[in-house]
């Protein structure tokens, strides 16, 4: 009852907090042409980590924003524009945050547990594998 | 000093399940 397997289907955190299913999980989205969800995602986990002391953290805020907001991407398109506009905001005024994504990761892993999750759970990429 | 691109992937590397 707690292999792997039964944890992937538990929940998408479950899925995504074990190595070999997000790597699954990634192989899968990489086909769906919507790997930068995930990788948004966990970059908004990585930069909830990160020491707002290091100069390097408003870099990674930046990067981020560049990479998969500002690009009209997938990411962009899931998002909310008061959502984007509260990040374009924080970075121009150098207001460098914590929790700046959330709002954001929020969005992004909402439709990705009523959508790609789901759709991960019957695809022939995770039925080969169990 | 780091690219913009290797910041962001030290990020979402850092944020990736570890082998347990």
């Amino acid at each position: 009852p707690d292999s792997p397997l039964a944890r992937w289907t538990k929940s998408l955190h479950s899925l995504l907090g074990d190595q070999d299913g997000a790597h699954l999980f990634r192989t899968f989205l990489e086909r769906e042409k919507c790997v930068d969800t995930l990788d948004f995602w966990f970059a908004c986990n990585g930069f909830r980590q990160m020491d707002l002391k290091d100069n390097k953290t408003p870099r990674v805020a930046k990067a981020i924003y560049k990479r998969y907001i500002e690009n009209y991407g997938i990411v962009s398109k899931q998002l909310k524009l008061a959502t984007k506009a509260y990040i374009k905001d924080s970075i121009k005024r150098q207001h460098i945050d914590s929790v700046m994504f959330d709002q954001a990761q929020t969005e992004v892993q909402t439709l990705m547990e009523e959508n790609a999750y789901h759709m991960f759970l019957t695809s022939d990429i995770y039925l080969e594998y169990v | 000093i780091d690219s913009e691109d290797d910041l962001l992937q030290e990020c979402i590397s850092s944020a990736m399940p570890k082998k347990k």
